[in-house]
């Protein structure tokens, strides 16, 4: 099925918000370099995953996203 | 299970605790109760104490609030993070805050999110525990509605706790079984709820020394309180625990710590309403009521909430009859009789022990009701008496009940 930009957006929004709450993901704005952005997102993502027993692709697929949606603890996964 | 950074912990066993505010989505009394139950997971598997605060500044903060509330982490809305805790430190160091914006709940259900759960998991944090990948245990970030009848501490929880902490104090050598289950209870109409009254000083008894456990058939063997709990019958001499059961043999040795961590030990009296499943443990002039394992929230409260006068400032012995539903209080040479129907002291006492209870002319330091028959202990003998005649039938020595 075709994804909708708007929705994409979103979600990717969502999932660097969620990053940066409990995984430390700390996204370099001024960056020029929107691929190593992306790759350290990438990176964290892969760490969400594989702490939650997903499979760890570094993608945000739909359980990637699910997971991310789940009422939870504020407290961040990882020691920082 | 994993712990925070440099594994802060609390470097005492007794923690305070203070609840500032209460959500409206739940009866003050539930929320109390939901706290002290998730504050019981913890210290029933470490060495841990946990005191409520009624003023001041507590270890451990306890509050509900929306959106931003004072801390660099605001709440978000309904749904999301529902709460967060600090790791132990100074100031707000152990501080709990649940999101106001949630739906709380003493239930497990979809509409809400059960506070015990949540406020179990918080406080684990409030005690150096960080999250666990382990899918049920309690320290998984995500919230998983769970059964919390019985709720049972999971064992990577209980790893990491006492990979801080340790285990918990004079644990009996044999495991401690369970104590029978809750019989459907009474409820009696009449009851009138009693006003709770917030002290300024901690509500922890005192605790006291704790010299070795007496021998079982030592023929000089006191006890300070007794009584019955659920079919069963507890001996307590100071932080020690003998328990006689109809469902296993032996007498089984325990500490009171190992059932009711937040009591410290020295009991003056103890009862069982079985109807209601409660027992009442008098120390000095207060007293706690527990069902099973869970204390009741609420207490501890006056003894002169009972009517007591002023002048008595505590108790030796308590008995109840589930006959006519009333209790025998014992202070000294005198007695009185408490009406649990109507919760009020009968008319006509204090009387004298010896007036009414023929043969028993002294003090009674514990009472225990079993068969129909009241036991009255005195140093290191027991007093068999007819309960509607109040006669003695017979003497025996007070450890009889161990099969020396």
């Amino acid at each position: 099925f075709p994804v909708v930009p708007e929705k994409e957006k979103e979600d990717m929004q969502f999932a660097k918000k969620y990053l940066e709450n409990f995984y430390d993901f700390k996204e370099e704005k001024n960056s020029l370099f929107k691929s190593k952005n992306l790759n350290h997102m990438a990176e964290k993502v892969r760490e969400m995953q594989s702490f939650f027993g997903l499979e760890v692709t570094g993608k945000l697929n739909r359980k990637t996203l699910d997971m991310m949606k789940q009422p939870r603890c504020g407290i961040p996964d990882i020691r920082a | 299970y994993s712990t925070f950074p440099q594994s802060p912990k609390w470097r005492k066993e007794d923690v305070t605790y203070r609840i500032l505010n209460y959500t409206p989505d739940m009866l003050q009394a539930d929320v109390d109760e939901a706290i002290a139950k998730a504050f019981q997971l913890w210290s029933s598997v470490t060495p841990l104490r946990f005191t409520r605060l009624y003023s001041g500044q507590a270890d451990i903060m306890i509050s509900f609030a929306a959106g931003f509330h004072g801390d660099f982490y605001s709440f978000d809305g309904p749904g999301g993070t529902l709460a967060h805790a600090y790791p132990p430190s100074s100031g707000i160091g152990g501080d709990a805050h649940f999101d106001e914006d949630e739906n709380w709940t003493k239930f497990t259900t979809y509409s809400g999110y059960n506070l015990f759960l949540v406020a179990a998991h918080e406080l684990g944090h409030s005690l150096g525990l960080g999250h666990s990948n382990v899918f049920g245990a309690l320290m998984y970030p995500i919230y998983m509605a769970t059964d919390t009848r019985d709720y049972r501490l999971p064992q990577d929880d209980i790893d990491g706790i006492q990979a801080l902490y340790g285990p918990p104090r004079e644990s009996p050598v044999l495991p401690t079984k369970a104590f029978p289950p809750q019989e459907p209870t009474e409820t009696t109409s009449a009851e009138a709820p009693t006003q709770m009254l917030p002290r300024e000083e901690p509500t922890a008894m005192t605790p006291s020394k704790t010299p070795a456990r007496p021998e079982d058939c030592d023929p000089h063997l006191t006890f300070d309180a007794i009584t019955t709990l659920r079919g069963e019958i507890l001996f307590f001499k100071g932080s020690y625990v003998w328990r006689r059961s109809p469902y296993f043999s032996g007498i089984e040795h325990d500490t009171i710590s190992s059932f009711w961590p937040s009591l410290a030990p020295g009991f003056d009296a103890a009862y069982e309403i079985d109807k209601k499943d409660r027992v009442l443990f008098f120390k000095d002039d207060q007293y706690w009521a527990v069902s099973g394992y869970n204390i009741e929230p609420g207490f501890p409260r006056p003894i002169q909430n009972l009517g007591f006068p002023t002048s008595v400032r505590k108790i030796d012995a308590a008995v109840h009859d589930q006959k006519t539903k009333k209790t025998y209080f014992f202070a000294g040479n005198k007695y009185w009789s408490f009406n649990e129907n109507t919760q009020s002291m009968e008319r006509g006492y204090p009387r004298k022990i010896a007036s009414d209870f023929q043969g028993i002319g002294h003090r009674v330091d514990a009472a225990l009701q079993n068969n129909g028959l009241f036991y009255f202990f005195h140093e290191s003998n027991q007093y068999e008496v007819d309960i509607k005649s109040k006669k003695l039938i017979r003497t025996m020595k007070s450890n009889s009940w161990f099969n020396c």
